[in-house]
C-alpha cells in the first residue's frame, strides 16, 4: 500500500494512483530523483491506459528528465507504438534529444521497433538527426542489420 | 496483491558496441 505514485503508474494501478492524486494533485507531474514523472514511468512500462488517464488529468507530456529523457523516447525505446501515437497527438517535441544525443526515432530504430519508427516518420521525425556518435537513423539500422528499419527509413 | 518494485526507467546507449563512425 505504500508504493510511490511512480511505481503505481508503472504498474498501471489507476485507482490507487487516483487516491494519491486526491490527497495531493501536485503529484501528477512530480519528478523522482532522476527527473522522471509518473507519465514517463507509465510510458516506459507500456501502460497505455495509465498514459491516457494521466494525460486526461493534465499531466505534461513535454517534461524532460534530468538527462533530457522524454516520455516519447521511453515509449519509442520500449516499442510501445500506441503510446508513441498518443504522445505525438499531444504536441510533444518529436525530435527531443538527450544525454547521448538519442532521439525517439534513433531509439525506435535501435530497438528495431518498426511500428514506432513508422509512427515517428509519419509525424515528420527528423531522419537526418545523428546520435553523438555520428550515427544517423539509417546508418544505425544498417550497422545493426535491421532490414525492416532500413526499408521504413529509405 | 503484492506489487513488485520496478527499477527506474532508463534509455539504452544508442550505439553501444558499434564501431565509431
Amino acid at each position: 500500500d505504500n508504493l510511490s505514485i511512480h511505481q503505481l503508474a508503472a504498474h498501471g494501478e489507476i485507482s490507487q494512483l487516483e487516491v494519491h492524486l486526491s490527497k495531493d494533485s501536485s503529484l501528477l507531474n512530480s519528478q523522482d530523483e532522476r527527473g522522471f514523472t509518473p507519465l514517463m514511468w507509465a510510458a516506459a512500462f507500456g501502460e497505455i491506459m495509465m498514459v491516457e488517464f494521466l494525460l486526461q488529468k493534465g499531466a505534461d507530456p513535454r517534461t524532460l528528465a534530468r538527462e533530457r529523457e522524454s516520455a516519447l523516447s521511453l515509449a519509442s525505446a520500449g516499442g510501445f507504438a500506441d503510446i508513441v501515437n498518443i504522445l505525438l497527438q499531444h504536441g510533444v517535441d518529436i525530435d527531443s534529444y538527450d544525454w547521448n544525443g538519442g532521439t525517439p526515432l534513433l531509439y525506435a530504430v535501435r530497438g528495431n521497433h518498426i511500428k514506432c519508427v513508422e509512427a515517428l516518420l509519419r509525424c515528420g521525425a527528423d531522419i537526418t538527426f545523428e546520435a553523438d556518435s555520428g550515427y544517423s537513423p539509417v546508418a544505425l539500422a544498417v550497422a545493426l542489420g535491421h532490414k525492416k528499419g532500413q526499408e521504413s527509413l529509405l | 496483491s503484492q506489487l513488485s518494485l520496478y527499477t527506474s526507467p532508463s534509455l539504452p546507449n544508442i550505439t553501444l558496441g558499434l564501431p565509431a563512425t
